[in-house]
């Protein structure tokens, strides 16, 4: 019978040793070399566990600068990382889940009482012995935060070439095709020929990636609300180039578009609601675009009209509604332009609201991003490192 | 819970003196 020689999982502190002079390895190996493929399917952040469990050796015993210069070159090696990978979602991703969870490490076993509430009493004997990393925290925090932007800067160049054709051109309904204002071309089908034209993307594209990046992040195990503030951003920026298309061309303004853009911002509210993401307020950030679908839908005649519209369009600015309702280009002969007098009704109607005299949405406007502490039920003492990472150099302690 | 002594505050420079510490390191190397 094989005779089991292993040490036991319970004789394991939690803590990883290594040479001072294999420093520079392991951030070579852990940080600058991965790719995020070579841990898919081990436990998500295990870079970040595995520098975490470094940093507490360096703790236990005491050593002050290994504690300072392992973090010093973990953070720059990061930084490193991205500056290489700018346009890499996928690396963005996975270091801006790995930096987030060095950071929720760092409050987690820190010693501090509000950091503590949910660890199991193993956790609490794991908590740093002889330093206060608190300043550390603060470098880290700032990192994510770049991280965070970089994330959507990346995602925002990969959507922003899609928006347009995606969510006023393509024809989703597929019974709509073809029904366009009197005198423009069909915009999506003339693109589709033109072989040096830019290329036409439909919503499904738009929404499958939007898909991709939700599974990238979940898989790197970025924590739920930092994704649900990705998800808000990017449709932040899906809305305003939306909306301010509509409010420059007047080929969209139109019924049909109306009917289009409502059932496209049905969907992807549908997308979020599939992916647990509703609660994320990214819906919210929708309002603008539904309701200027709902505003080229309904009847623009009466004063009854008129006063349902005022009701109606509270996301939208005053200057916003008349210059959608002065585009307005009827479908065929039968169907009226909005008359003057009733976008001067409108007018007279919304002049106590007072808006700011604000035409275009800001696309490029951010959200503040926020890191809630999130802590991990994972024990330290349990984690394996896999052969394949070349970190035998590391011991466990 | 064992009691906890009070532990040594480590400095942390901030991320943009990092970032220069390490330019002028990256200078200095050949």
């Amino acid at each position: 019978r094989q005779v089991t020689v292993q040490r036991k999982e319970k004789d394991f502190e939690g803590m990883l040793e290594y040479n001072k002079e294999d420093e520079a390895l392991l951030a070579k190996t852990l940080i600058n070399d991965i790719r995020p493929s070579t841990v898919s399917g081990t436990v998500p952040c295990l870079p970040a566990y595995i520098l975490f469990m470094c940093i507490r050796h360096a703790d236990y015993i005491n050593d002050d600068q290994k504690v300072e210069s392992l973090l010093t070159s973990t953070i720059n090696t990061i930084k490193k990382v991205l500056k290489k990978n700018n346009d890499d979602f996928e690396m963005t991703s996975f270091w801006l889940a790995n930096t987030s969870r060095l950071l929720h490490c760092l409050k987690q076993y820190s010693g501090e009482e509000g950091f503590m509430t949910h660890n199991t009493p193993k956790q609490n004997e794991h908590c740093l012995k002889n330093f206060d990393l608190t300043e550390y925290r603060q470098v880290l925090s700032d990192l994510s935060i770049q991280i965070y932007q970089q994330l959507i800067k990346v995602a925002e160049g990969i959507i922003q070439p899609m928006i347009v054709s995606a969510m006023l051109e393509s024809e989703s309904i597929p019974s709509l095709a073809g029904v366009k204002p009197m005198g423009y071309r069909n915009r999506s089908s003339s693109l589709d020929t033109d072989a040096d034209g830019p290329t036409s993307y439909t919503l499904q594209a738009l929404i499958k990636q939007l898909g991709q990046f939700h599974n990238t992040m979940q898989d790197h195990g970025l924590d739920p609300e930092i994704i649900g503030q990705v998800v808000r951003q990017l449709f932040h920026c899906i809305n305003a180039v939306t909306l301010n298309n509509l409010l420059l061309r007047k080929d969209v303004c139109s019924w049909s578009t109306g009917m289009q853009l409502r059932y496209n911002t049905s969907q992807m509210e549908e997308w979020l609601r599939a992916n647990n993401l509703y609660q994320s307020k990214a819906a919210a950030t929708l309002e603008p675009i539904i309701q200027a679908a709902q505003l080229l839908q309904v009847k623009k005649k009466t004063s009854q009209d008129a006063e349902a519209i005022c009701t109606l369009c509270t996301a939208l600015t005053t200057q916003q509604i008349v210059k959608i309702l002065n585009l307005y280009t009827p479908l065929n002969e039968f169907e009226e332009r909005v008359t003057v007098s009733f976008i001067r009704n409108i007018q007279n109607r919304l002049q106590e609201r007072n808006d700011p005299p604000q035409l275009l949405l800001d696309t490029k406007y951010t959200f503040p991003v926020l890191f809630p502490y999130s802590p991990s039920a994972l024990s330290l003492e349990t984690l394996h490192i896999p052969a394949s990472l070349n970190l035998d150099f590391l011991v466990r302690v | 819970r064992p009691p906890s002594r009070p532990r040594i505050l480590l400095k942390a420079p901030t991320l943009a003196e990092m970032e220069e510490m390490n330019i002028s390191e990256e200078e200095e190397s050949p």
